[in-house]
């Protein structure tokens, strides 16, 4: 596709086809190809650098920004360092915090794994079996019971058995249900008030410190729409970080480009795989080789 | 003189003429960008363009429209069309018990569809049986089995050390004793690519005499639809399809790609959480959000 010899301007077609068929969606390939176009690189060699390097400036542009922030044993305060799980059904929730716990034990640290999706059947007993696997904390509600007192009982909780990090899991929500958005905000402010940080009068956290992270998780197969989700969920929580799942499948999670080129969260993770380590730290580089392979 | 100055005007009025490569120039590139943005594949966009525009060409313009209105209104039939034209109704009739299994990728919607077409059937008057075939997932034979409790259907006493290709076999036989005549397998989700999960969906469509493989995929999934949809139904030969999540924004184009490989109907669609929420699929529902 980019041997020497060939006319950059005969590739154009090809190298739009290739990038919207790994999602990375009209609006953003256009951009790629209108700079491509001024930047007129002589060979297809070069053309093909230039796309790479333009990516990869996208998606490491963002990578300055430490989580918030960096895990200290105990967290601060004395309060666990606490992590959201947000996202649409069935992108990855429950597994990537079971693989994250995994990898956090690994370090050293004592974890805790909050079941605040009351909802789903099953949901609970789930997330209480990834704890028996990473050798975690766990805390659940009963069913239907409040999700934002099963955050704040489950974050309590954590502290007083000195977890370093409290994962919590929330119910999958398509974006457009404002009412399951206003309940994960509810949620949000649960975590604050458990570690004292906010006024308890309903104010979205920006005053006080809010929970430490919250991770927005895209499924790698999404296409556009996971520009929309993205969207929402920033509207309405504010988003530390993004983590990319199912990336072992044949999707390039191109939309990821679009996302990142407008939010500007930084990539934490990507999920490869349904067992408990399979969770990689993000890389740009080979991400965008593979988008370009 | 004065007759002909009248027929150049109404010439004019009428429209016109045909439609030709240049006067839909501008339509045929709007809806191959509608497409794209609406996750369509890249490959199906071209050939259904291609296709569409071949009917297109050359025909008369109507009174009323001008031409890319008029192409916009083919698109929209072709598009229909290709989805099907109307609703399609999952008919099981002749010697039961009637094999359903549940396929597809991993999160698409499988347990909880499963349980949502037990609860259909069993509106109908029909006997379904729910078959937990998940023994991987955690807590999946839970899932389905609370699911199945939540609507009184009766749900087979899976474990996790048992094997899915095993556990299907008896609980066929178990449920059509009982006079179950419908019986719907729910499997574990697995990546196209994977050859040994792949082969098991295999032996388990062997196991039966004859069964229904319905191919379950999320309605937002993007350009990979194709493969993945293409990939299941060699292996398997899908009879029928089930698009979820529908009740969210995304357009999707999914469906189209999916059509375009599987040629099976897509007989319902997922629009929500809870057990109620299963539809026909409507093609025409889904055309008018993709051109949107
Ligand atoms: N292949 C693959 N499968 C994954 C990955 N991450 C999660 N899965 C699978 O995706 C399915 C859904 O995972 P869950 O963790 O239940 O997703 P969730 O977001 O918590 O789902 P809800 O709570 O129902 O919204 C399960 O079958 C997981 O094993 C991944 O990185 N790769
Ligand atoms: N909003 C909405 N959510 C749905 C729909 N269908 C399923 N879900 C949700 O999607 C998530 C995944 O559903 P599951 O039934 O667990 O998916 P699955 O295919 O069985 O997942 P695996 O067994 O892990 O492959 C759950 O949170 C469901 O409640 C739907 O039509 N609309
Ligand atoms: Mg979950
Ligand atoms: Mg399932």
């Amino acid at each position: 596709l980019f041997g020497p010899g060939r006319e950059v301007r005969e590739l154009i077609p090809e190298i739009e086809e290739k990038l919207l068929s790994a999602d990375v969606g009209v609006a953003t390939t256009q951009m790629l190809v209108d700079a491509l176009q001024t930047a007129s690189p002589k060979t297809g060699q070069e053309a093909y650098g230039f796309l790479k390097g333009k990516v990869e400036e996208i998606l490491t542009s963002t990578e300055k920004i430490p989580p918030n922030p960096p895990l200290k044993k105990g967290g601060e305060g004395g309060f666990p360092k606490v992590i959201f799980f947000v996202g649409i059904n069935g992108v990855g929730k429950t597994t990537t915090i079971g693989k994250l716990a995994h990898r956090l034990k690994s370090e050293g640290k004592k974890v805790m794994l909050v079941a605040a999706d009351t909802f789903r059947a099953a949901a609970r007993d789930q997330l209480g079996i990834w704890a028996e696997r990473s050798q975690a904390e766990f805390v659940g509600g009963s069913d239907n019971a409040d999700p934002a007192s099963v955050v704040f009982d489950g974050c309590s909780a954590a502290k007083a058995r000195k977890c370093d990090v409290a994962l919590i899991d929330t119910a999958g929500r398509l974006q457009t249900k404002t009412h399951l958005m206003e309940e994960l905000k509810k949620m949000v402010r649960a975590a604050s008030k458990a570690a004292g940080r906010l006024p308890a009068v309903g104010r979205l956290p920006g005053a006080g410190r809010p929970p430490d992270e919250i991770l927005l998780i895209l499924d790698a197969t999404t296409g556009q729409n996971g520009l929309n989700q993205a969207r929402v969920f920033l509207d309405a929580v504010p988003l530390t970080g993004l983590v990319l799942t199912k990336y072992d499948g044949t999707a390039k999670g191109g939309i990821l480009v679009s996302i990142v080129r407008e939010t500007g969260l930084p990539l934490r993770y990507v999920g490869v795989g349904e067992k408990i380590e399979d969770l990689k730290p993000f890389s740009a580089h080979e991400f965008v080789s593979s988008l370009f392979a | 003189v004065l007759g002909e100055k009248f027929s150049s005007v109404f010439k004019k009025l009428r429209g016109y003429g045909k439609l030709t490569e240049k006067n839909i120039e501008e339509a045929v590139r709007d809806v191959r960008l509608a497409l794209l943005e609406a996750d369509v594949n890249v490959g199906v966009v071209k050939s259904f363009l291609e296709k569409v525009k071949d009917r297109a060409l050359g025909e008369v313009v109507f009174q009323n429209l001008n031409p890319q209105s008029q192409f916009l209104k083919i698109v929209h039939e072709e598009l229909v069309a290709v989805l099907g034209g109307a609703e399609k109704t999952l008919i099981l009739e002749g010697k039961p018990p009637h094999v359903l299994l549940l396929v597809g990728l991993q999160g698409c919607g499988k347990t909880t569809t499963a349980a949502k077409l037990a609860n259909y059937f069993k509106k109908k008057g029909r006997h379904p049986y729910l078959v937990p075939a998940d023994v991987a997932r955690p807590a999946a034979i839970d899932q389905l089995s609370t699911l199945a409790q939540k609507i009184g259907v009766p749900c087979w006493p899976t474990k996790t050390e048992d094997n899915p290709v095993e556990i299907a076999g008896q609980a066929v036989d178990f449920a059509s004793r009982e006079l179950n005549d419908i019986v719907l397998v729910d499997t574990a989700g697995r990546l196209h690519i994977d050859d040994e999960l792949m082969a098991e969906l295999g032996r388990l469509k062997k196991k039966f005499g004859n069964s229904r493989t319905l191919f379950v995929a999320d309605a937002m999934t993007g350009q990979e639809a194709v493969k993945v949809a293409r990939a299941f139904h060699d292996l398997l030969k899908l009879d029928g399809v089930i698009l979820t999540k529908q009740d969210g924004d995304a357009k999707g184009g999914a469906a189209l790609s999916i059509q375009s490989v599987a040629g099976c109907p897509i007989y319902f669609t997922g629009m929500g959480e809870g057990i109620d929420a299963l539809e026909p699929f409507s093609p025409e529902r889904l055309v008018s959000r993709l051109l949107d």
